[in-house]
């Protein structure tokens, strides 16, 4: 458990903005 | 030309100036009237009101409808600086400008320490990471035992608050995030620096032009 635990929050899709720049 | 004039101005009435947003972000006037193309679709997914709801917000992020995130909410809600429950164009534009890959550091940072202070008291406490680390695991189907996640708040905690009083404050923050500038990975967005590219229409929208002729 060397993990950090904003690392692994950091993970969620819900973060990841990118997905609003790819088109359908 | 009177009526390409007509539809441009109809395009962005109700809106923030473009030339204004420019100069209140990293963000050139082209590349906030291609935003604007991506705003336009984004607020118009529900209800074409010119202004995005958080299910329009999570149906651009997800693709679908899906049950509440708690990290999609937080960014939501400080994109929605005015809380008014809805994002404008001009929430929009300067939301996304702390993404920018030139955006400032300081506030990249300053960002991120709102996103984990959930309750808004200037301090992250190790509650609201435990309620955060529970939410990730629960959205990608993992499980942990109660007493591995404690584990991993311990070290974080150890780590990140320096003084030791069960929470981490603003400045601690920075020091934490200068030691792990990995935690900072998830505030730049590469896509934004060729954002004219993938939204090429705003050309024909455009004000400058507009101005230009």
């Amino acid at each position: 458990t060397c993990l950090n635990a904003f690392d692994i929050i950091s993970l969620s899709p819900g973060f990841d903005l990118s997905s609003l720049f790819e088109k359908d | 030309m009177g009526c390409f004039h007509s539809k441009v101005k109809k395009k962005l009435r109700g809106h923030e100036d473009p030339v204004v947003l420019a100069s209140q972000t990293a963000f050139s006037v082209s590349e906030v009237e291609a935003l604007f193309e991506l705003f336009k679709s984004i607020s118009s997914s529900v209800i074409d009101d010119g202004l995005i709801s958080k299910e329009e917000f999570q149906l651009a992020l997800f693709k679908n409808r899906k049950k509440e995130n708690l990290f999609a909410n937080r960014i939501f809600d400080l994109f929605d600086v005015k809380q008014k429950g809805l994002i404008d164009f001009g929430d929009f534009v300067r939301g996304l400008h702390v993404f920018h890959p030139n955006a400032p550091q300081e506030e990249k940072m300053n960002f991120s320490f709102k996103l984990y202070d959930l309750d808004g008291t200037g301090f992250i406490e190790r509650q609201e990471v435990k309620q955060m680390l529970i939410a990730l695991l629960c959205e990608s189907e993992m499980k942990l035992a109660d007493e591995t996640i404690e584990s991993i708040l311990d070290k974080t905690f150890v780590e990140a608050d320096t003084n030791q009083d069960g929470k981490i404050d603003k400045s601690e923050w920075q020091i934490f995030v200068g030691r792990n500038p990995s935690l900072l990975k998830i505030m730049t967005l590469p896509y934004l620096r060729d954002i004219t590219t993938t939204f090429p229409s705003f050309v024909f929208h455009s004000e400058v032009d507009e101005v230009a002729t």
